[in-house]
C-alpha cells in the first residue's frame, strides 16, 4: 500500500536527528529498528549532515508520522510507550510511503470492517485509497503485515473488534507486532528496487547442491557430506525432518579413520562493509567428546590472494547430541573467507559425526547472552502461571554478570492467560567489585529468537528498555534495583550468585504466536540478551544548519500536539561521544565495536560516494578513497575527483594548433595587406 | 533447568505491557488520520 509518486520516496541514505527530547531508550530502539532495516533491505540511515531533507524522530505525544519524503525536515514521534522495535519500524514504513494494509483498496475483499462497532465519529480512520494513488506493488493482500491495524482499533466495546480477517485464521495474526513480513519487505524492497542488503553477507541452508558456493578443503584428508536427513536423530535444523526429500545439512562422520583425520568447509569469498560480523550457525555433535569443530578465517594475505589463515574459535564435543546454535564473532575487514574444520578425536569411540546447518553471517554484533531452553513443550505443561525459571548468567562486554527470567505462562497479575512473559534481572559477579554502581543507562535487549533459516525472514519479538535511577521498589527501601546484586539482591542457589530485581513483562508472546512461526524448534527457544553501556547517546546534538521549513500541518481534532520543541535549532548525530560522557569502568577493553549503537565508522564510508564527476569509491581500510574517472582528453584530479585536467600531450596539441592558426592568420594577413599595397 | 513456584511478586512490570500504536495515540488524546498518520496541509 505504498505511494505512487515517486517524489515522495527518499534517496539513501536517509538523513536522521535524534532530537534530545527523546529518552534514552528510544534512542536505542531507533537505532535498532534502523539495524533491522540495514539487515532486512537496502533502506540505510545517516546522522543529519546539512541536507534540505530528513527525519527528525522526537517525543511527543504518542507514535506518529508523516508518509513519504515531505522534502523538508519532517518529524516522526516516538512518545512515551512507543519505544519498541516494531512500533518505530511501523512508523518508519509511513515515512518511507506506505500506508496502512487495510485501507488498500481490494480490502474489503479480504477483512471485515465491522462499522457499528467503530467509536463514532472514528470512521474516517477506515478510509480505502484509490489505486491511482497508492500501489500495492504487485503483492497480495498480506494478514500478516506490520501495518495492518489490530482486530480492536478504535472499537466502542472493549471485548468487541472492529477488523476481522475473512479468513479466520488471520485473526490472531492481524495487527501482529513483531517484525516486518516476509511481504512487507517485498514491497519495501520492490519500492526502493533494492537488490542487496547492507548487512546480511552470506547465509546458507545446504538445501541445495551447490551448498551456496561452498567448497571443500583440497589439502585436508576427509571431506563434509552434503547428506539429507533421514530418520530419528538425523533430522537437519532447517526443516527439523519435517518434509520428505528435503532437509539437507553437512556431515563429518568421526566414527572411522585416524584419530586428527579432518576436513575442511570453505565459504565462497566475501567481501566485508563493516569491521565486525557474526557468524551465526547451528552445530550438533554426535561423535565422541573429543571431537572438534574448528572456526577458521582465510583472508586477503595484501596480494590480492585470500590465503592468510586464521583460527578463531573451537567448539568441543560432549554428551549432549541436540542442536546447539554456536556464534563466533569475525573481525575482517578485506576479503576473506570462513572455514570449518571437523577434526576427529577418537574414532574408535565415536559413533556419530559432526552436523552443520543454517548458517547466517551479519555485520552485525553476536549476542552476549544465548539461553536454549530445552524441552519447551514440557515445560509450557508442568508450569502454572508465575512459576519461573532463571537463565544461567552471562556478562557484558563490560562484566556486569546479568541473565532472564522466563515465565512460561506470565507473570502472575498480568489478566492475559496464554503468554510467556520475560524479565531482566543483574546477577553478581566476579567483576563486581571494580564496577559503577547502580549501573543506569546500559540498554538491555531481550529478543525471544524466530529461526527462521532466512534471516530476512525472521520475526523475533524483542523487548527493549535502559536502566535508569528511576527504577526503584518498595522491597529494598525504594533503592535503585539496579544497584549492586549482593546489596539488593537474593541469593540464589542455582547460581551460587545474588540475584537482583528484574524488570520486564508479563506477557511478551503468545503461546499461539510461539508455535506459528520458528520460534520454537527441535523443541527449543532460543533466547538472545544483550546488555551495552547507551550513555553516549544521552546529549549529542548538532545544530540545523539550513532553515528548516516547519513540517506542521496536524491534523488534529480533539488536542492540540505539544510541539514546543519543534522548532528546537539542533540536532542529534548517532555515536558523537559527549564530553559529558560518564567516564564508565569495564573489564574487557572491548571498545565502541562492542556497542549496538553502530557508531559512524561503521557504515561504509563509500555510501552516499563522496567521489564527483562519476568518480569510484574505494573502501581503504575504512577511508573512502576515490578513482577519478578519466577521459580521452581530460581527466579529474582531487581528492575528491573535483578538478579537472587536461591530458599534457592534448594540451600541447591545443597550445600548438591555436598558436599555429594564430601565425597562420598573422602571415595570410601581413600578405594580403602587401598584395593591396 | 529448575522451576521457581511463584512466592511474592516482587519483580516490576515495564510500562505499557503491550499496547499499540492506536491505544497510545487515543489514550493521548491524538486523533490523528488513521490514528498515527500526520498529514500535511494540502492533503
Amino acid at each position: 500500500n505504498g505511494l505512487r509518486d515517486p517524489t515522495t520516496r527518499w534517496k539513501f541514505p536517509i538523513p536522521y536527528i535524534l532530537a534530545d527530547n527523546l529518552g534514552l531508550n528510544a534512542k536505542g530502539v531507533i537505532l535498532y529498528a534502523f539495524e533491522m532495516f540495514r539487515l532486512k533491505s537496502c533502506v540505510d540511515f545517516k546522522p543529519y549532515e546539512g541536507e534540505d531533507t530528513y527525519i527528525i524522530f522526537q517525543e511527543f505525544d504518542g507514535c506518529w508520522s508523516m508518509v513519504g519524503d515531505q522534502h523538508t525536515g519532517q518529524n516522526l514521534s516516538i512518545g512515551s510507550g512507543c519505544d519498541y522495535k516494531a512500533i518505530v519500524e511501523h512508523e518508519l514504513l509511513h515515512a518511507l510511503g506506505f500506508y496502512h494494509e487495510q485501507s488498500r483498496s481490494d480490502r474489503d475483499d479480504y477483512v471485515n470492517i465491522w462499522w457499528d462497532e467503530v467509536i463514532p465519529g472514528y470512521e474516517h480512520n477506515f478510509v480505502t485509497y484509490n489505486d491511482s494513488y497508492i500501489t500495492d506493488l504487485n503483492t497480495p493482500y498480506d494478514y500478516e503485515s506490520l501495518m495492518h491495524y489490530a482486530p480492536f482499533s478504535f472499537n466502542k466495546n472493549e471485548s468487541v473488534p472492529t477488523v476481522t480477517a475473512k479468513i479466520p485464521a488471520f485473526d490472531d495474526i492481524i495487527g501482529q507486532r513483531l517484525d516486518f513480513s516476509t511481504i512487507d519487505l517485498e514491497r519495501l524492497n520492490r519500492m526502493y528496487n533494492c537488490t542487496a542488503t547492507h548487512t546480511l553477507l552470506d547465509q546458507c541452508t545446504f538445501e541445495k547442491q551447490n551448498i551456496c558456493g561452498m567448497i571443500q578443503g583440497t589439502r585436508d584428508d576427509a571431506d563434509w557430506i552434503h547428506e539429507r536427513g533421514d530418520g530419528p536423530g538425523k533430522e537437519d535444523h532447517t526443516l527439523v525432518g519435517r518434509c520428505k526429500e528435503a532437509g539437507y545439512f553437512m556431515y563429518f562422520n568421526t566414527s572411522y579413520g585416524q584419530t586428527e583425520e579432518a576436513a575442511l568447509l570453505e565459504s565462497r569469498i566475501l567481501y566485508p562493509k563493516r569491521k565486525q560480523q557474526c557468524l551465526q550457525f547451528y552445530y550438533k555433535m554426535t561423535g565422541s567428546p573429543l571431537d572438534r569443530l574448528v572456526v577458521w578465517v582465510k583472508r586477503d594475505d595484501s596480494t590480492g590472494n585470500v590465503r592468510k589463515l586464521v583460527k578463531i574459535q573451537t567448539f568441543q564435543g560432549d554428551n549432549e547430541y541436540g542442536w546447539k546454535i554456536g556464534h563466533v564473532t569475525l573481525r575482517e575487514e578485506v576479503k576473506f573467507r570462513y572455514l570449518f574444520q571437523g577434526t576427529k578425536g577418537d574414532p574408535q569411540n565415536s559413533a556419530g559425526g559432526i552436523f552443520l546447518d543454517d548458517i547466517t553471517l551479519t555485520e552485525t554484533p553476536c549476542p552476549r547472552g544465548v539461553w536454549m531452553v530445552r524441552n519447551f513443550s514440557h515445560l509450557l505443561q508442568t508450569t502454572v502461571k508465575g512459576d519461573m525459571v532463571f537463565s544461567p548468567r552471562f556478562y557484558s562486554s563490560e562484566g556486569y554478570g546479568y541473565g532472564v527470567t522466563l515465565y512460561p505462562h506470565g507473570r502472575n497479575g498480568t489478566s492475559r492467560s496464554g503468554y510467556v512473559g520475560l524479565a531482566f534481572q543483574l546477577y553478581s559477579g566476579e567483576n563486581d567489585a571494580i564496577l559503577e554502581w547502580p549501573v543506569e543507562n546500559r540498554q538491555a535487549i531481550m529478543t525471544i529468537v524466530d529461526n527462521d533459516p532466512d534471516a530476512k525472514k525472521r520475526m523475533s519479538s524483542s523487548m527493549v528498555f535502559t536502566t535508569s535511577k528511576d527504577h526503584i521498589s518498595p522491597d529494598i527501601n525504594y533503592s535503585n534495583i539496579w544497584d549492586r546484586p549482593s546489596i539488593v539482591g537474593k541469593y540464589e542457589q542455582s547460581c551460587n550468585c545474588f540475584r537482583g530485581i528484574s524488570w520486564g513483562w508479563s506477557a511478551i508472546i503468545s503461546h499461539v504466536q510461539l508455535q506459528k512461526r520458528n520460534f520454537i524448534k527441535d523443541d527449543t527457544l532460543v533466547i538472545f540478551v544483550d546488555f551495552e553501556d547507551i550513555t553516549h547517546l544521552n546529549q549529542t546534538e548538532v545544530p540545523v544548519t539550513s532553515t528548516r521549513k516547519s513540517s506542521s500541518g496536524l491534523i488534529l481534532q480533539s488536542q492540540g500536539l505539544q510541539t514546543s520543541q519543534e522548532d528546537s535549532h539542533t540536532a542529534t548525530l548517532e555515536g558523537q561521544p559527549s564530553n559529558l560522557q560518564r567516564q564508565t569502568r569495564s573489564v574487557e577493553n572491548t571498545g565502541p565495536l562492542e556497542d549496538h549503537n553502530w557508531p559512524q565508522y561503521f557504515r561504509d564510508p563509500c555510501e552516499p560516494n563522496p567521489c564527483q564527476n562519476e568518480g569510484i569509491c574505494v573502501n581503504v581500510k575504512g577511508m573512502a578513497s576515490c578513482r577519478c574517472a578519466s577521459g580521452h582528453a581530460f581527466f579529474y584530479t582531487g581528492e575528491r575527483c573535483q578538478a579537472m585536467q587536461v591530458h599534457g600531450s592534448i594540451l600541447g596539441m591545443m597550445i600548438g594548433g591555436v598558436a599555429g592558426t594564430i601565425v597562420l592568420s598573422i602571415v595570410i594577413i601581413s600578405m594580403m595587406s602587401q598584395r593591396r599595397s | 533447568i529448575s522451576i521457581k513456584p511463584f512466592s511474592k511478586e516482587s519483580d516490576l512490570d515495564a510500562s505499557n505491557q503491550g499496547k499499540d500504536i492506536l491505544e497510545i495515540n487515543l489514550a493521548a488524546g491524538l486523533d490523528l488520520f488513521e490514528g498515527d498518520i500526520l498529514l500535511p496541509e494540502n492533503r
